[in-house]
């Protein structure tokens, strides 16, 4: 299913997002 | 994360990407992080239209924090 291909890509990409900001956030004070 | 974390995080990084404090992110919002955080232009855009669950294109606190919280929830899983 070529839907949840995009799902499963579009999570990761969310992760990354999140973690970038994350890491942004803690890594300059 | 405590839940008041979580949510002062959301306050924070909401603010983070809506730097005009319109109370809403839009797409070109988003594109204005390219270069701050290591994606690209086409993944922010996807994160756009992941996180814009009813596709308006604009971003709201709601939908930014329930992404973010779905995200939490799937780390916290695996």
């Amino acid at each position: 299913d070529p839907n949840m291909k995009a799902g499963a890509a579009n999570e990761g990409v969310l992760a990354n997002f999140f973690n970038s900001l994350l890491s942004k956030k803690t890594g300059s004070p | 994360l405590g839940e008041n974390t979580i949510l002062e995080k959301t306050h924070e990084f909401f603010q983070m990407c809506d730097i005009e404090n319109k109370g809403f992110i839009s797409r070109r919002d988003m594109q204005r992080l390219n270069g701050g955080l290591p994606l690209s232009a086409e993944e922010l855009e996807n994160v756009f239209d992941t996180l814009d669950s009813d596709g308006n294109g604009y971003l709201t606190l709601d939908e930014f924090s329930s992404g973010f919280s779905k995200f939490l929830f799937g780390r916290k899983i695996s």
